[in-house]
C-alpha cells in the first residue's frame, strides 16, 4: 500500500458525505446504496464513521462529471479513466468524481460502482495506490463475482490502519457489524450452532441465507447446493436480514437494513432497492427480522422485534390493527426471530440454532427441531 | 525501424497512448520525450519499466503486447507515482 505525500488524513474520526449529483445509469436509491457499501467497506476496519448530508459542504462531495469539470483533470470518454479522488483536506480535497460517460451498474457488465466507490473513497480517506494486485486500491479496474461484496486485502487493511488505527473492540455507539476479514469463514452445514439470516422458497426451492452464501435445497436433489450470494445476484448485499417469495408474482423480496430488492429467478429486479417503508412501515422500523408470505391468504408477515405487521399482497397495503406482539398470535414463538418459512401447512421459526414449527390452526408449537435440519444434518 | 527495438510492431496511436498514459499517470515529463535515444538509457525506457513493475507486468521496457493491452484497460484517474 501507499499513502500520499506527506500522508495526508482526516484528522476527526466522523466524516460528513455527500452525493451532489446521480448518474442516470442507476436508480438514485442504487446509487446511495453503493456509496453507503463502499463507506462501510473502510468503517468495519476502522474507527470511522461516515454520516450524509444533503445539502452544504461536506468533507467528501460526490459527483458525476464528464469531460472537462473543473479541476484540470478532464475525463476522457468511454473507458479508461472511470473516476478520480482526492485526499483528505478542505475544499474540493476529499471530494470523489465519477465518469458519467461510463455506464455504470451494479453488476459484471459496464462498470461496477460499488466497486469503484470503494476504491475512490480509499482516496478520499488517505490511500494511493497500491501495486498489489489483490488490493482493492490497486489502480486498475478489475470486477469479479467474487469482488461483488468487496473483501479488502490484508494490505488495503494496513495501509488503512496506519492511518486511522483498527476499530475499537468495543463502543457502546457503534452498530454491531459483520466484522471485514481478508479471510471470511465460510458457513458450515452441520455446525449445531447454524442459524439462518433468511429463509425463503424460490420457484418450489428452499434458499437459506447465510453472510455471503446460501443453501440451496431442490426438490429433485435433497443435498443441499451451496452458493455465493454474488454468484447467483452481484448486486446483492451479504448478511441479508430476511426474504420471502411472494409466489403469486414469481418474485421472491430480500431485505436489508431499510432496502429491499426484489428478484426473479436470478435477476434483480429493475428500480430496486426500495426503502422499507414504501412497504408501510413507520419511520422507527429500521429493519425487517424476518418474512414469509401464506400462500392460502395471501399475507405477507413481517417480524420486527417482538411483533409484527400483515401485509396485503393483493392490495398492497399493511392490514389496520397492526403491529401485534408476536407472542399472542403465535404462542411458543419467542421474539426475535432469526427467519421464517410457511411450508405444508406450518410455519417454521427459526431462532439461533433452534427452528419452531408452529401449527396456525391449533395454534402451538408443534415441533423443535435444529436449524440446520432442512440441509440433512 | 522501431525505436523500442524488440516492441510490438507499434502504430501511432499505441505510442500516442503509451505517452499520455506515462504522462497522466507516471510523471513522464513532455521534455524528456526521447524515443531515439538508446534503449538501455532512455527515460521513456526507464519510465516504461516503471510502469510494468507497479502493474506487476514483467520489466521489459518495451511496449509488448501485455503492456499494451493493460495500459486500454479502464482504470483509476488518479496517478500511480507522485503525488
Amino acid at each position: 500500500f501507499s499513502t500520499f505525500p506527506g500522508s495526508p488524513k482526516w484528522r476527526k474520526n466522523h466524516i460528513s458525505y455527500r452525493i451532489v449529483n446521480y448518474t442516470l445509469d442507476l436508480p438514485r436509491e442504487s446509487v446511495d446504496s453503493a456509496i453507503e457499501r463502499a463507506l462501510k467497506v473502510w468503517e468495519e476496519v476502522t474507527p470511522l464513521t461516515f454520516s450524509r448530508i444533503s445539502e452544504g459542504e461536506a468533507d467528501i462531495m460526490i459527483s458525476f462529471a464528464v469531460g472537462e469539470h473543473g479541476d484540470f483533470y478532464p475525463f476522457d470518454g468511454v473507458g479508461q479513466s472511470l473516476a478520480h479522488a482526492y485526499p483528505p483536506g478542505p475544499g474540493f480535497y476529499g471530494d470523489a468524481h465519477f465518469d458519467d460517460d461510463e455506464k455504470w451498474s451494479l453488476g459484471p457488465s459496464g462498470t461496477n460502482l460499488f466497486l469503484v466507490a470503494a476504491h475512490e473513497l480509499g482516496h478520499s480517506l488517505g490511500l494511493f495506490h497500491s501495486n498489489n494486485k489483490e488490493s482493492l486500491m490497486y489502480p486498475v479496474y478489475r470486477f469479479s463475482t467474487s469482488q461483488a461484496n468487496i473483501r479488502l486485502s490484508q494490505d488495503d487493511i494496513e495501509g488503512i490502519q496506519s492511518l486511522y488505527g483498527a476499530r475499537p473492540s468495543s463502543d457502546a455507539t457503534v452498530v454491531p457489524v459483520p466484522s471485514v476479514s481478508p479471510k471470511p469463514e465460510t458457513p458450515v452445514k452441520c455446525d449445531p450452532a447454524l442459524s439462518f439470516d433468511a429463509v425463503t422458497m424460490l420457484r418450489g426451492e428452499f434458499l437459506f441465507f447465510k453472510d455471503r452464501h446460501f443453501w440451496r435445497r431442490t426438490q429433485w436433489n435433497p443435498e443441499p447446493e451451496f452458493h455465493l450470494i454474488s454468484a447467483f445476484w452481484p448486486s446483492l448485499p451479504s448478511g441479508l436480514d430476511a426474504a420471502y417469495e411472494a409466489n403469486n408474482k414469481d418474485r421472491v423480496l430480500i431485505f436489508k437494513g431499510s432496502q429491499f430488492w426484489a428478484v426473479r429467478g436470478n435477476e434483480v429486479q429493475a428500480g430496486y432497492p426500495k426503502r422499507i417503508h414504501t412497504l408501510g412501515f413507520p419511520p422507527t422500523v429500521k429493519k425487517i427480522d424476518a418474512a414469509v408470505f401464506e400462500k392460502e391468504k395471501k399475507k405477507t408477515y413481517f417480524f420486527v422485534g417482538d411483533k409484527y405487521w400483515r401485509f396485503d399482497e393483493t392490495r398492497q397495503l399493511m392490514d389496520k390493527g397492526f403491529p401485534r406482539l408476536i407472542t399472542d398470535d403465535f404462542p411458543g414463538i419467542e421474539p426475535q426471530v432469526d427467519a421464517v418459512l410457511h411450508a405444508f401447512g406450518f410455519f417454521y421459526f427459526f431462532r439461533g440454532s433452534s427452528q419452531f414449527e408452529f401449527d396456525p390452526n391449533a395454534r402451538t408449537v408443534t415441533h423443535t427441531l435444529k436449524s440446520n435440519s432442512w440441509l440433512l444434518c | 525501424a522501431y525505436p523500442l527495438h524488440g516492441a510490438v510492431r507499434q502504430d501511432h496511436s499505441t505510442m500516442d497512448l503509451a505517452q499520455q498514459y506515462l504522462e497522466k499517470y507516471y510523471n513522464f515529463r513532455k521534455n524528456e520525450k526521447q524515443f531515439f535515444k538508446r534503449k538501455d538509457s532512455s527515460p521513456v525506457v526507464k519510465k516504461i519499466e516503471e510502469m510494468q513493475k507497479f502493474l506487476g507486468l514483467e520489466m521489459t521496457g518495451k511496449l509488448d503486447s501485455n503492456t499494451v493491452e493493460m495500459m486500454h484497460k479502464p482504470r483509476c484517474g488518479v496517478p500511480d507515482v507522485g503525488g
